[in-house]
């Protein structure tokens, strides 16, 4: 119960009408992130302990990665080679949503703890995210897939490394013809650029 | 080829090629031009707790072209959008998901001795909403609000109409007529409004000079290392008719504001045998 006191220690003071609407000084809102930091590194260690308890991953390490709202996570960055992403569902109901993780360009295939493929596709990272200079990964793309979850399910990635593979992945495009289909195939990558994007310069000062 | 058409089996997009911005949605079996677009306050006086734009210069949208970039996948379609030099857009649609989401990413907004920025985002639709829009109490009812008016008192809007008619926005703010209902739901509080009749404006970032004097004793001008912040947010619209919209959005905001919790393990043999 440490981690979690001190946790619920801090969202008390994360109450304060300041915290709340943001009219805290810069050194106090400085510090409110570290004292939130603090507790969330703590509740994610009771996470973890639960999890070992609830899944069939006693080992697993269930890292949380903080920044995933910036399309960072270090447990992916180098490899998301036989990674298990383990979800838990906050909602009193069985939900459907899109997962993001943050993954080198390769291909992969993702499956379910029955061991079925699950649709995935890599998605490019938005070059103005990459352009940021406060950011430390270089990860520049995504892996996208829809997990369906009750209160908690594990998928397992899997890098693949041919072609062939790659497109055992990928799901049907649905009502195309073929010879889009055949055209689909000439192109390298998964997406199509359909509209150029021209080059806007920047500037360092920015 | 004066327009792109971005679609889902649920979701079609058109974007104007001429501007490079959004300008149809069709959803839930209804359709509405939508021209969503960036625009900025300049302020002197705004600090943490107000928001007061200078009297004498209007909003700015920003006009020019925007470049695009279309990502055509089977899962998620995405549009790439740069607005200027410190704006940018990720418009992205799911298979499957019944809203369309708006991923911006603002900063470090630039700032002088005499001016500081605030960035909103604009929805204009042709919704006839005759001056009535709807935002939520902390992400539970939802208030009507009446532009220009009050419930209890007559206010004097004549020196700050805008910020005079912005409310508090914790989860949502829609707007309708007869037929068609228009939802922006956010990540986030933000203060939000409708000027005209059928647009929504959310203010997503702020950057500014001076203390307002109501107490914090510094100016807005948030900063990490040193340097001025860039936001990255994301704005959902759910585009539907009036009487089933509702319903949707209160799923919708479920998922957006409680999202899975995501942990990560190296596979290891045992997992693969638990498998």
């Amino acid at each position: 119960k440490e981690d979690l006191d001190y946790l619920r220690q801090i969202m008390g003071v994360m109450q304060h009408h300041d915290a709340i609407t943001g009219t805290e000084k810069q050194a106090v809102s400085n510090d409110y992130d570290r004292l939130l930091y603090d507790g969330i590194i703590g509740g994610a260690s009771n996470a973890r302990d639960a999890l070992r308890v609830l899944t069939n991953l006693p080992e697993g390490e269930f890292e949380s990665c903080l920044q995933l709202n910036i399309s960072e996570c270090a447990f992916t960055k180098d490899s998301a080679d036989n990674v298990v992403v383990t979800l838990f569902n906050p909602l009193a109901h069985t939900s459907s949503q899109y997962v993001r993780v943050p993954v080198k360009e390769e291909s992969y295939q993702v499956t379910d703890e029955k061991g079925r493929v699950v649709a995935s596709e890599v998605v490019p990272v938005a070059w103005q995210v990459l352009a940021l200079e406060y950011r430390e990964n270089n990860t520049q793309h995504e892996l996208v897939f829809k997990a369906s979850v009750d209160k908690i399910a594990s998928y397992f990635i899997k890098k693949v490394e041919t072609r062939e593979n790659k497109e055992i992945v990928l799901p049907k495009p649905a009502k195309k013809s073929v010879k889009e289909t055949e055209k689909n195939l000439e192109v390298p990558k998964r997406f199509k650029k359909v509209h150029s994007m021209k080059k806007v310069e920047t500037h360092a000062d920015d | 080829d004066s327009e792109t058409v971005v679609q889902t089996s649920q979701i079609k997009l058109v974007i104007d090629n001429n501007t490079g911005r959004l300008k149809t949605v069709e959803m839930n079996g209804v359709s509405e031009s939508v021209d969503q677009n960036f625009a900025i306050y300049e302020t002197y006086e705004s600090g943490a707790y107000v928001f007061r734009q200078k009297e004498d210069v209007d909003l700015k949208f920003l006009e020019d072209k925007v470049e695009f970039t279309v990502y055509d996948g089977s899962l998620v379609k995405e549009v790439h959008q740069q607005f200027n030099e410190w704006i940018s857009q990720v418009i992205r649609i799911y298979e499957g998901v019944n809203r369309v989401e708006f991923e911006w990413l603002i900063g470090p907004i630039p700032t002088d001795e005499d001016t500081a920025r605030e960035i909103v985002t604009i929805f204009d639709s042709g919704i006839s909403s005759k001056g009535v829009f709807y935002t939520d109490s902390n992400g539970r009812e939802l208030i009507k609000r009446v532009k220009d008016e009050r419930e209890d008192f007559n206010p004097d809007l004549g020196r700050q109409p805008i910020s005079g008619n912005y409310y508090p926005v914790v989860s949502r703010i829609a707007l309708q007529d007869s037929n068609k209902r228009i939802a922006l739901l956010n990540d986030r509080a933000q203060g939000g409004t409708s000027m005209k009749d059928g647009q929504l404006e959310l203010m997503l970032h702020r950057r500014l000079i001076r203390d307002d004097g109501y107490g914090v004793g510094e100016a807005l001008n948030e900063q990490k290392y040193d340097k001025p912040l860039i936001a990255r947010g994301k704005v959902y619209l759910i585009l539907n008719s009036v009487e089933e919209s509702t319903k949707v959005e209160r799923v919708a905001e479920k998922e957006i504001l409680l999202p899975f919790s995501v942990f990560f393990s190296k596979a290891s043999s045992q997992s693969q045998s638990a498998v």
